[in-house]
């Protein structure tokens, strides 16, 4: 494994997005790791549509019968398999986004990357970051407590809940060396896109230490694979 | 002449009194800053408020957070906690408008069901070295 590894510098990760005031964190997810792995695919970084899976995906997971319900809510795992369902996602500009539910107006024929397969990352952290070197940039949930007043620097909590996971983010990189003023050292960090905007912590990114399964970030890794076509 | 510098009050009531005036005008100093940062973070993120309710109880829920940013930096003492464009919200609607990531209450081995996890793992790759 490289020391460092960070798919922005290779091109694989779309300018950081604003969800507004709607919980769809899943969507913002889903597209993110379709980008990332659209571009491993054809060497084009396309921008997707969140608001597709908003207005159009309403798939349920078949054991806890959680639903995809646009800015109410919903799973990047179920977003996989609307998308295999449905033949892909259009690009942003064709179907952009508006930050609330609507009418479905999906069109196949604009149809920008097509999801092949999806599977799920081990919870082991070594493993989290070999795939994400080999697969593009991951799916992630973490639980999102200390994100409402984090301004920048490595997120370490001493304690954080890793049950309550309740944010969808994009795992896009990690970083050896981290520099911590109170330890006076270095801590290896994970680089984690939001999407909340570029106002919000450091220019839309999150800093989260690596290798204590800090908040949950291990629990729900996901990567998918796109078509070359 | 007879103004508090000069005589002070040492019987019980008095030293009441006192606490509660001292009490008091911490409260409104307390108050005041926060007032002040609030206006400050209104203009830096372009903050409106419909009517003097509406800022008057977005003023509180700022003023708890500004102290669970406190709380945050020190149990995250590698990172740097303060205000953000989310201070004025409160945790409920913070939760509400900006998550939504669905079974957030389960834990880990019901994560791993919901994703089928023992079905479609990624096999495990070498990262020795």
């Amino acid at each position: 494994l490289p020391e460092n590894f960070d798919w922005r510098e290779k091109g694989a990760v779309t300018e950081v997005k604003n969800q507004g005031i709607c919980g769809a964190c899943w969507a913002f997810s889903t597209t993110g790791v379709m980008e990332g792995a659209n571009f491993l695919a054809t060497g084009k970084l396309n921008s997707l549509s969140e608001q597709q899976l908003l207005d159009c995906d309403h798939k349920c997971d078949r054991k806890d019968k959680d639903c995809d319900s646009g800015c109410g809510g919903g799973l990047m795992t179920n977003a996989y398999k609307y998308l295999i369902e449905a033949g892909g996602l259009e690009e942003e500009k064709t179907y952009p986004y508006v930050g609330k539910q609507g009418d479905c107006k999906f069109n196949p024929e604009k149809i920008a990357a097509r999801i092949v397969n999806f599977t799920t990352i081990s919870l082991d952290e070594n493993q989290i970051a070999a795939n994400l070197v080999r697969r593009g940039p991951l799916a992630v949930g973490l639980n999102a407590v200390f994100m409402q007043t984090y301004i920048g620097g490595v997120s370490c909590p001493l304690i954080c809940s890793k049950r309550r996971v309740d944010h969808g983010v994009l795992l896009v990189g990690y970083n050896a060396k981290g520099f911590s003023i109170l330890r006076l050292g270095n801590k290896p960090y994970w680089i984690i896109k939001n999407s909340w905007g570029e106002r919000w912590g450091e220019k839309g990114y999150y800093k989260l230490c690596r290798g204590h399964s800090i908040c949950g970030m291990n629990s729900m890794v996901s990567a998918v694979a796109t078509a070359t076509s | 002449f007879y103004d508090e510098a000069n005589i002070q009050q040492v019987t019980e009531e008095g030293q009441r009194l006192n606490k509660k005036f001292v009490g008091e005008n911490l409260a409104m100093l307390g108050n005041k800053i926060h007032e002040e940062k609030f206006q400050m973070f209104m203009k830096e993120y372009g903050k409106e408020y419909s009517s003097k309710e509406e800022y008057v109880h977005r003023l509180g829920i700022f003023a708890k957070n500004v102290i669970r940013a406190a709380e945050h930096q020190a149990l995250d003492p590698t990172a740097v906690h303060g205000i953000t464009p989310f201070s004025d919200l409160s945790e409920e609607e913070f939760e509400m408008k900006l998550l939504g990531l669905k079974s957030g209450n389960s834990g880990d081995s019901s994560l791993n069901d919901v994703m089928g996890l023992s079905q479609t793992t990624a096999p495990e790759l070498d990262v020795k070295g």
